[in-house]
């Protein structure tokens, strides 16, 4: 899986997601991917999301939503949010997420052995990871 | 912060188990991909046009578990899913089990802001897509066999992807 969300100058928020799946999955079956909610979401008033792991368990979960929900209703932070997700509410070796909030903060955290990830802004910040220190 | 973007080539494997050409390959596929998103958002350009952007960079990118490189199904295909949501108006598309598009996230694009629906599944999002004159392809496209690539045998045996 691949994704990416997204900050822009105008103050508008994006994500995306694209995938083949998991490996030798019985064909037909569609994980989280391409579910508005479970494994993307974006909203200007809280945060972009884009997973990668177990589909079923984050559409189970609602996790992308469930982030930007707990943004706007708990009054969380990006950061909470999605700490509470990967170590309360998905079980170890599920996945990952990055995300980015209305006012720029970037979260990546997975609870896997390894995610791929990056991130850059505006502040002058470009890197990437194989193994991220969560 | 003015503007941010973050990227991800997807969790579940292990890169100490990875050789060192595998490791290369991925670190210089995102670190391509996170330039192209750089360097549009620095440009003044939208954040959807950014993730659009950088996504495409890595479905086109055998590294990756999306595009060519995907991972296969136990009858030996590749079944692709993408989706892409719009912050401002929470407007989104998403396509699931095609065959046959070359840049899912581009179709994924193309349902949201071309039809009045959000999820087009199978032969219907791959006819769609048709519709559309984005770029087809052979199924056989997505099955690279470049070195380090994301469907072949001794990943799918030693390193599972996750969707």
């Amino acid at each position: 899986t691949v994704g990416c969300v997204a900050l822009d100058s105008a103050g508008n928020l994006a994500a995306g997601t694209s995938t083949g799946g998991t490996a030798k999955k019985l064909p037909g079956r569609v994980g989280d991917s391409p579910i508005v909610g479970a494994g993307t979401f974006a909203d200007n008033a809280s945060c972009a999301v884009s997973g990668t792991g177990v589909g079923e368990e984050y559409i189970r979960n609602a996790v992308a939503y469930d982030i930007s929900a707990q943004m706007l209703y708990a009054g969380l932070s990006l950061e909470s949010a999605v700490t509470e997700v990967m170590t309360e509410r998905l079980k170890p070796g599920i996945g990952g997420l990055i995300c980015v909030s209305h006012d720029g903060q970037i979260v990546m955290q997975h609870n896997t052995p390894g995610m791929s990830c990056g991130a850059a802004d505006s502040g002058g910040r470009f890197e990437t990871q194989l193994v991220l220190d969560n | 912060t003015r503007w941010a973007i973050a990227i991800h080539g997807g969790a579940g494997g292990d890169p100490s188990k990875w050789n060192d050409e595998k490791r290369s390959a991925r670190r210089e596929g995102l670190e391509a991909a996170l330039t192209i998103g750089r360097d549009l958002l620095a440009g003044g350009g939208s954040a959807l046009d950014a993730v659009e952007a950088v996504i495409r960079s890595m479905e086109d990118n055998a590294s990756f578990n999306a595009g060519r490189g995907a991972v296969l199904t136990k009858e030996g295909n590749a079944e692709l899913d993408a989706s892409i949501m719009d912050g401002r108006t929470r407007a989104c598309g998403a396509i699931a089990g095609v065959t046959t598009i070359k840049n899912p996230i581009s179709t994924a694009r193309l349902v949201m802001t071309e039809t009045k629906h959000v999820l087009l599944a199978g032969p219907g999002a791959d006819a769609f897509a048709a519709s559309q004159n984005v770029p087809l392809v052979d199924p056989k496209y997505f099955l690279s066999r470049r070195p380090g690539r994301s469907n072949s045998s001794t990943d799918t045996g030693q390193d599972p992807h996750f969707g």
